[in-house]
């Protein structure tokens, strides 16, 4: 099961926040509850993006695009020193 | 480093440009790279004032780190391994330590070549002896190490750039890519919009695929991308021939000279029973055809250092290796574990004819140490990507060359000079190459000029840099590229090679703010979702407006033309020089394309006053497809001279 999770960056509308969340670290924590009872944040981010970091499955990520505030669900990439 | 200083003219006769003042070491340069090894001298915070007060960074302890390892030069060291792990698994605690601790020597010379303080007495085995500094050498340092035995993962990257925004860096330095994607979904390219949105300039390097074209990567215009040239230093070592001739190569090998005669010499093409045996890779040598010899191994697949190694296992007593086409002329040297020496492609295929048909072919290798004031330099790295910008065509990429080949600069205590596990060497400089070396030296030279301008934005340091660089030798000849022995054009230049002392003074500069980045946007048509991911805000491009490329105010030209046709541009300069009366001149280096420029006088009365102008491009013919031209526009006061570069491309 490992082997279909990957990383992901998940961009956020911040300003979409539910009024019921005080901090955007848990509303992303209730969004990503909602799609996978196993998926952890690896990382919130409030200065690069409005987001967070996540391993998902391909079903997951995709469920997770449909819920409200959600930009994008990109793949991870990985970068090479020149 | 050592020697680039004076290359750039910042020795002494230039420290008045650049005043040691406080705000000299108020700069702080944060390095995107393996971390760092806080032991270097370059580290050393000898001279240095308390830490600036608008600072908010920290050290984070780990293994083989403590917090006490920082000081007021490494001001800041991070660590971020949560993606490369949950990808990766953990971090593998017997090869590399889980902190900011450099175990690979790639981040502790990036750092220090862009603010490492003065280490008198440096060098590589007695290999480019002198001072060691860093570009801006009081400004102070903080790293955050995103890149790990298996990579660069980019959810640790976005978390360092996150991280460096909240500690208030000023400069962003980051030797790192991945291939090329779009900006919305390239984190580096993400990540660097918000630093540019908080006045920090990020420099980024142009990527080593070259001689290839349209192979650069951080390629955005909100990133400082920056290619390779070399300097006017080698490290000559000569392959010496049974037939009596000589050739010239390079080497950084320091151990046993070779006995004074030729020796028994073999391709490794013939001593191998694997079908690329010429590449000298591992396992592929048969000792009993190797032993006592000096093997000749092609360029190509496995490390230049590891070919040595391989060599050297196999019972050789020295290397020739040979570049291949796709090297040419540029000569890379390496530290390697026997006598050995590269030599470029015609004289590789010189010695490779030899070496297959004399009856009795032998041959040896001289060490040749140190040689400085080569010319010409700087030539373009070869393998510095090149444009056209494959992302965007009307943006002109790179945005300029600095040194990046043969670098000496602080190495880890982790690793030898070469890399390789077998290497037992522990050195506390080392020399390598790549435009992650000429990144960290345009990130310092940028620190540098932000603690004299201050209030300079990210984009007006980057212009002050590209219009002030040059793009010819003293004696007016144009730069050359290594891989052709002809010039080089700005799609492997860009605006030139740095010239700090000059770019201190510009005269004017092309400024940009995040809502004009906002209108590239929405001239690429970015989709609002688009937007947002890179910008982090809900933007609606002015549907009544019709954006354009052309209409962002770059330092530099890229005219894409379909055939013929007439294209206009608009620029507005700032003058950051003071009152002057600018003049125009334009050059196209054929009839086909004429360049005009309205007005052709502008006259500024105040610092910081702007004024716009409009070139149009007039293209008479059509070329073929994928063809190019050249040209430049530059203003002059005649005092400063303020130059663009022009790329016409038919597509």
């Amino acid at each position: 099961d490992g082997a279909q999770h990957a990383t992901y960056i998940v961009h956020m509308a911040q300003s979409q926040m539910p009024s019921g969340f005080d901090l955007h670290s848990l509303w992303y924590d209730s969004s990503l509850r909602s799609v996978s009872q196993s998926a952890q944040l690896l990382y919130t981010y409030t200065n690069a993006i409005h987001g967070f970091s996540t391993r998902l499955t391909p079903e997951e990520a995709d469920s997770l695009m449909t819920l409200p505030g959600v930009i994008s669900v990109l793949p991870e990439h990985r970068y090479e020193l020149h | 480093t050592t020697r680039t200083p004076l290359f750039l003219g910042l020795d002494v006769h230039n420290a008045d440009l650049f005043p040691e003042t406080g705000s000299s070491s108020d700069v702080v340069v944060g390095v995107l790279d393996t971390g760092v090894w806080p032991e270097s001298k370059s580290f050393s915070d000898v001279g240095l004032g308390p830490i600036p007060s608008t600072w908010r960074g920290g050290c984070e302890a780990g293994t083989n780190f403590t917090a006490s390892l920082c000081n007021r030069k490494l001001i800041g060291a991070r660590f971020f391994a949560r993606g490369y792990e949950a990808t990766m698994g953990p971090v593998d605690e017997s090869k590399e330590s889980r902190s900011p601790r450099d175990d690979d020597g790639h981040g502790t010379h990036t750092s220090s070549t862009a603010a490492g303080s003065v280490v008198e007495g440096a060098s590589l085995f007695g290999f480019a002896s002198g001072a060691a500094r860093g570009m801006a050498r009081r400004a102070r340092v903080a790293v955050y190490k995103v890149c790990w035995e298996g990579g660069c993962f980019s959810s640790d990257i976005l978390a360092a750039i996150d991280k460096a925004i909240d500690d208030n860096v000023n400069v962003l330095s980051m030797s790192l890519g991945g291939g090329t994607s779009d900006y919305y979904r390239d984190s580096v390219a993400i990540g660097a919009f918000a630093a540019m949105e908080r006045g920090i300039l990020v420099s980024c390097s142009a990527g080593n695929s070259g001689p290839s074209s349209s192979t650069l990567s951080n390629v955005a215009p909100w990133i400082t991308t920056v290619g390779a040239g070399t300097i006017d230093r080698d490290f000559p070592a000569v392959a010496v021939l049974g037939n009596g001739k000589n050739y010239s190569g390079v080497s950084l090998f320091k151990g046993d000279p070779l006995p004074d005669k030729t020796l028994p010499f073999v391709y490794a093409g013939n001593a191998s029973n694997a079908a690329n045996g010429n590449l000298c890779g591992p396992g592929t040598l048969i000792p009993e055809k190797v032993k006592g010899k000096i093997v000749m191994c092609d360029r190509g697949v496995n490390a230049r250092v590891q070919k040595g190694e391989v060599v050297k296992a196999a019972g050789g007593l020295g290397m020739i290796l040979a570049n291949t086409a796709e090297n040419g002329e540029e000569l890379v040297a390496d530290a390697h574990l026997l006598p050995a020496t590269a030599v470029g492609e015609k004289a590789g295929d010189i010695i490779r004819h030899y070496v297959l048909t004399d009856p009795n072919p032998t041959a040896s290798v001289l060490i040749r140490g140190t040689v400085v004031n080569v010319q010409p330099s700087p030539v373009v790295a070869a393998f510095s990507s090149r444009g056209p910008n494959s992302i965007t065509p009307d943006i002109l990429k790179p945005d300029l060359i600095a040194p990046g080949v043969n670098i000496l600069a602080g190495w880890t205590g982790s690793k030898g000079p070469t890399g390789l596990a077998s290497d037992a060497r522990r050195v506390e400089f080392n020399i390598i190459s790549g435009t992650s070396m000429s990144c960290p030296h345009v990130s310092g030279l940028a620190a540098l000029l932000k603690s004299v301008h201050p209030e300079w934005s990210p984009a007006a340091i980057r212009s002050a840099l590209m219009t002030t660089a040059y793009k010819t030798y003293k004696d007016g000849k144009p730069i050359l590229d290594v891989t052709t022995g002809k010039p080089s054009t700005p799609f492997e230049h860009g605006a030139g090679h740095v010239s700090p002392t000059t770019a201190i003074n510009p005269g004017l500069i092309y400024d940009l703010t995040t809502v004009d980045y906002l209108g590239f946007l929405c001239a690429l048509n970015y989709t609002p979702s688009q937007i947002r991911s890179v910008s982090r805000r809900n933007y609606t491009c002015d549907p009544s407006k019709s954006y354009s490329v052309a209409d962002l105010n770059y330092p530099s030209f890229a005219v894409n033309v379909d055939g013929s046709g007439v294209l206009k541009y608009t620029r507005t300069v700032t003058s950051v020089g003071g009152a002057g009366s600018y003049s125009v001149k334009v050059n196209s280096e054929t009839t086909e394309v004429k360049i005009s420029v309205e007005p052709a006088v502008l006259n500024f009365k105040e610092i910081n006053e702007k004024k716009s102008y409009t070139v149009t491009f007039t293209v008479n013919s059509s070329k073929a497809s994928r063809s190019n031209s050249f040209g430049s526009i530059e203003w002059s006061d005649g005092k400063h001279v303020v130059a663009s570069p022009v790329a016409i491309s038919w597509t």
